[in-house]
């Protein structure tokens, strides 16, 4: 199976 | 204080449709450039950038950085409201309680007022690298929105394949597989027919069907779409909307267990 990634570990905060 | 007069009001409940089942608080941040917007969707693995430069408005004036915070859901309802053909204000002061919004119609004989509360949001920001995407491709939104629409009734997730031979969607799923490839595609009378694929290395992710389905509901806005991939980063959806202005939407990937 596939996880879903989250978008925080690619694009941090400002 | 924000006045902003947009003659193409329709493109404002459009770029809302799309979004609110993304996001439902948002903040509006308006400078001198235009009116910004930046959100990640409840689950952290989507996330909606859309800039509406000041050129698309007719006047735009904004002395000051001014943020507004809307609930989508309340602004749909004010945007039930608007006609066709209106021209649509929004006013707010440097450190506004509510929006104020107005819709006039083309022949100026009807003038419709609301006053949209607003919240405070705190909301981060993210800094969203720039990237060489190793793909990028250009096609006709409507064509993208069936695929995704067709391939979600087989299976939750779709993986992209962008080689030189074409971009492939397969999907795979309790009843069986499914797989739609795109290739290279010029109509010289018929331009936003076109397939544009530009590739400088080979690609393949996998991605949930759910959000890219849901970034189709932005359909409306362009007749094209374009789509950016590299190996191991989120997806990029575009629609542009007038001129450069556009709405932005970002995809984590899914990857192997």
């Amino acid at each position: 199976g596939k996880k879903q990634q989250s978008l925080t570990s690619f694009f941090t905060p400002k | 204080m924000l006045e902003a007069r947009l003659s193409q009001s329709m493109v404002l409940k459009k770029v809302v449709d799309a979004i609110k089942d993304l996001v439902q608080d948002c903040n509006f941040d308006c400078n001198d450039s235009g009116i910004a917007l930046q959100a990640m969707d409840n689950s952290h693995v989507a996330l909606v950038s859309m800039l509406l430069k000041a050129e698309s408005f007719e006047p735009y004036r904004c002395d000051r950085n001014i943020a507004l915070g809307v609930n989508l859901v309340s602004l749909t309802k004010v945007l039930r409201a608007l006609q066709n053909d209106d021209l649509v204000t929004l006013k707010a002061d440097d450190a506004p309680d509510s929006l104020n919004i107005t819709f006039e119609s083309s022949t100026a004989d009807r003038i419709s007022e609301y006053d949209l509360k607003l919240m405070d949001i705190d909301q981060e920001h993210l800094g969203i690298p720039d990237t060489e995407y190793a793909a990028t491709v250009t096609m006709p939104s409507t064509e993208f929105k069936r695929i995704c629409t067709d391939l979600q009734a087989m299976s939750e997730s779709v993986t992209i394949e962008a080689t030189k031979d074409g971009i492939k969607f397969s999907c795979a799923g309790d009843i069986g597989n499914g797989a739609v490839t795109l290739r290279n595609y010029q109509n010289v009378e018929k331009e936003h027919l076109n397939v544009d694929i530009e590739l400088t290395e080979p690609v393949s992710l996998t991605f949930s069907l759910k959000y890219l389905v849901n970034f189709c509901k932005a359909q409306p806005l362009s007749d094209r779409v374009k789509i950016c991939l590299s190996n191991e980063v989120p997806l990029l959806v575009e629609y542009l909307i007038t001129g450069t202005s556009y709405l932005r939407f970002y995809l984590a990937p899914k990857v192997r267990d």
